[in-house]
């Protein structure tokens, strides 16, 4: 499962895979 | 980082840290990762933060557990304080895991925040705070962890170690 998680609202995208 | 720590060490040690149907609260959830993470892994998360960072960490959440988790986490605001009967009564609550990731560093708050973790942690919850430890206040604070609670390292890598802490 990909999970995409933005720092500060739309901007800095991690990606981490679980 | 620690974040990113604990979720691998949560993904990865299932026998160790069971989430599947467990009651969860999350302390400093930010960006919300580690609750996107439990609630994969089967947990009935709360994720708390201060107000102003609750749009942000509810559209990751809501994002990334929408038709994936049996439970859906809720987004709640907590501030970190010594006076949290009033409003969050321990009556009201019992949580099996509080986590906490990177919370501690260079702030003004950490009394505090080790005070919400009292405050949430009762006979049957475990405390689990994953952070790098490397300033004097976070050698401090890690101390004031092994007071406050029957303590043990859960994993240990250079810095980064996450402490799990239960009822004294």
């Amino acid at each position: 499962t990909l999970i995409w998680i933005y720092h500060y609202a739309g901007q800095d995208i991690v990606i981490y895979e679980s | 980082p620690a974040a990113l720590a604990l979720c691998s060490f949560l993904e990865n040690h299932r026998e160790k840290v069971n989430l599947q149907g467990k009651k969860v609260l999350e302390l400093g959830a930010g960006t919300g990762l580690v609750t996107i993470v439990a609630s994969l892994l089967g947990a009935s998360v709360t994720a708390t933060d201060l107000p102003e960072v609750l749009s942000n960490l509810r559209a990751n959440v809501m994002r990334n557990t929408r038709g994936r988790c049996r439970q859906m986490p809720q987004v709640a605001a907590l501030s970190w304080s010594y006076n949290l009967e009033s409003t969050h009564p321990s009556s009201a609550h019992q949580y099996d895991y509080v986590l906490a990731a990177d919370v501690v560093y260079h702030h003004d708050f950490l009394d505090e925040l080790l005070a919400t973790m009292k405050h949430f942690c009762k006979p049957g919850t475990a405390v689990i705070w994953a952070n790098k430890v490397r300033l004097e206040s976070d050698l401090t604070f890690t101390e004031n962890f092994k007071k406050a609670f029957h303590t043990s390292l859960l994993y240990e890598d250079e810095d980064m170690k996450i402490f799990q802490g239960t009822c004294r």
